[in-house]
């Protein structure tokens, strides 16, 4: 009827999934994320994070990002699929030695008389 | 430490409903990153 | 996902003590915080599967975790 839990539940939490010192992650956080081209005063430096504390990282997997990955109820959203459309032209692009398809095909419509 | 523990319960209850016919086993960590995840949201 | 808990989790961020909150808004609440902890824990569970593994560690997770946040 409140939101603590009971005894019983208090008991499992202990048993199943409470982080303890004797972990080698003894916490999880989600840090603030930040681009590196907008360091704002605001956030400063990136916290470092404590011993035994475990940063989830958005980038460490990010070759797996250039196609989607399996769902369950919740389908991606446009804004997934443009965030893979432009992993997979980051990847591209990485491979790509000398000339840039990116930029050819970008220079295709650039029509010099238009530029005053 | 009260609140943090009704919600790694929480998650972990509705993690381990939701994957109990998979054979895969969430580990604690991962259960608390996703509790992390989630009320971070 | 008890909706007292819901309610305590709001009301630790909510600038203002005052802020109310209805029974349809927290069972609303709860729905979506139950629908992202499922599709987080399967989504994980299908990289873990993927790669051959009987248990899903924080790895799988982080590998669907930006596609994940993006979806919702």
């Amino acid at each position: 009827k409140d939101w603590f839990l009971s005894e019983e539940e208090f008991k499992l939490w202990n048993r199943l999934y409470r982080l303890r010192d004797s972990d080698e992650i003894k916490e999880i956080t989600l840090p603030q994320v930040q681009f590196l081209s907008l360091q704002n005063e605001e956030n400063g430096l990136t916290q470092e994070p404590s011993r035994g504390t475990h940063q989830l990282s958005l980038s460490e997997w990010r070759l797996w990002q250039d196609h989607p990955l399996p769902t369950y109820q919740v389908d991606h959203s446009d804004r997934c699929h443009h965030f893979i459309s432009i992993m997979q032209m980051i990847e591209g692009m990485r491979h790509e030695e000398g000339e840039c398809s990116y930029e050819l095909n970008i220079k295709s419509y650039l029509q010099m008389e238009d530029v005053s | 430490q009260r609140l943090k523990a009704a919600v790694h319960y929480t998650v972990g209850r509705l993690c381990a409903e939701a994957t109990q016919d998979s054979g895969v086993q969430l580990s604690k960590q991962t259960v608390a990153a996703i509790a992390e995840v989630t009320f971070r949201q | 996902v008890p909706q007292e808990l819901v309610s305590k989790l709001l009301h630790l961020h909510f600038k203002d003590d005052k802020t109310r909150v209805s029974g349809d808004a927290l069972l609303l609440t709860a729905e979506l915080l139950k629908v992202f902890v499922v599709e987080a824990a399967i989504r994980s569970v299908r990289q873990a599967q993927a790669e051959d593994l009987a248990c899903v560690d924080v790895d799988q997770l982080e590998k669907v975790l930006p596609q994940l946040l993006l979806d919702f």
